[in-house]
């Protein structure tokens, strides 16, 4: 179980190189797909080859993504033609606790056994 | 505890709904908190209204009067349930709808739905979890959204994933094993509603590993909070 995981992160590293270039062709393809999809339109020509491009760095993090989360599936979602930071400011949204305030209203414990 | 444990099938949860581009993901963390506490009251699931935390709730943390909740740039769950037990309540959906951005505030006391009695915060502690889980029902969680950008579905288990929490989803169940590929082991898992439409990760919902070889996962078991409702006849 160990090996396979941690072989796993390293083939994850040397995988790196491994078509991990995708194609001009095969992410056109894709998001194109992606466009019909969740039926995306962009203001012009140039602002469109933008999200293509943060498109196609978005398929090779879902490639990563699958490499270092294997049992999950991971791929093209609605959020796909979206940098990191422009989906973590618009789809997130939590705030951190402060650092002073002590954990108010604790649980009490609870049985777990029987 | 039970090995297996899902709200939605004892009618405690509401439908996914969809925060759209706003960062508001502690308001429908706190709603679907308090949906299933109402229901766990009443008897009686009422969808609630995250906008009029959006609008209405800039509570402050008591300990820093800088940390306050602030609609679509953001809020904790803790202190909204404090909004909530100083308003009096919270309003249906259906009564102050969403709107997916801040609006002047419109919250009409008359028409409060469901009630905070009090509210707690559960320890680091999986079993806990669990118990407070079947207990007190459907609990306000944080997690870190870093794998859910690229997720479509399956039971998510990162090797490797940051504990600095980002985002507020509501934890409605647990499974004992999980579906996974063939080379590794099933995996325990919770089951997570995310605010992000039905057309995200499993109809709406994320399922991330739990279980003593992958504890707090993605820090999801380091920002736990219960919720009660006042039983209204």
């Amino acid at each position: 179980e160990e090996d396979p995981l941690i072989q796993q992160v390293v083939g994850g590293g040397e995988g790196e190189g491994e078509g991990d270039e995708l194609g001009e062709l095969d992410a056109e393809a894709h998001f194109a797909s992606f466009e019909r999809r969740f039926g995306r339109t962009y203001r012009d020509a140039g602002e469109r080859a933008h999200r293509m491009s943060v498109f196609a760095a978005n398929l090779r993090r879902a490639r990563r993504h699958q490499r270092l989360d294997p049992t999950a599936t991971h791929g093209v979602t609605k959020f796909s033609d979206l940098t990191p930071d422009e989906f973590r400011d618009r789809f997130l949204g939590l705030r951190r606790p402060s650092s002073l305030g002590a954990a108010p209203h604790e649980a009490p414990i609870l049985p777990t056994d029987g | 505890l039970p090995d297996d444990f899902d709200w939605r099938e004892h009618g405690a949860v509401g439908p996914v709904k969809d925060q759209g581009s706003c960062g508001s993901c502690w308001s429908f963390s706190t709603s679907g908190a308090l949906e299933g506490a109402h229901f766990l009251a009443t008897g009686k699931l009422e969808v609630l209204s995250e906008q009029q935390m959006v609008d209405c709730d800039h509570e402050c943390d008591a300990s820093e009067s800088r940390a306050c909740d602030s609609g679509c740039n953001g809020g904790l769950m803790t202190t909204a349930f404090s909004y909530l037990m100083k308003s009096g309540g919270l309003q249906s959906e259906k009564d102050y709808p969403y709107a997916g951005r801040e609006n002047t505030c419109k919250f009409d006391k008359s028409k409060i739905v469901a009630q905070v009695k009090n509210f707690s915060v559960v320890p680091v502690n999986e079993d806990q979890i669990a118990a407070n889980l079947v207990k007190h029902g459907p609990l306000a969680i944080g997690i870190n959204a870093a794998y859910m950008q690229t997720y479509i579905g399956g039971v998510s288990c990162p090797f490797i994933c940051g504990k600095h929490l980002d985002h507020g989803v509501l934890l409605v169940g647990y499974g004992s094993a999980g579906y996974a590929p063939i080379r590794f082991k099933e995996k325990p898992y919770w089951i997570i509603k995310n605010s992000w439409g039905e057309n995200w990760g499993e109809k709406g919902y994320y399922k991330i590993c739990r279980g003593p070889h992958d504890k707090n996962k993605c820090g999801v078991d380091s920002m736990v909070s219960t919720v009660t409702a006042i039983h209204t006849s």
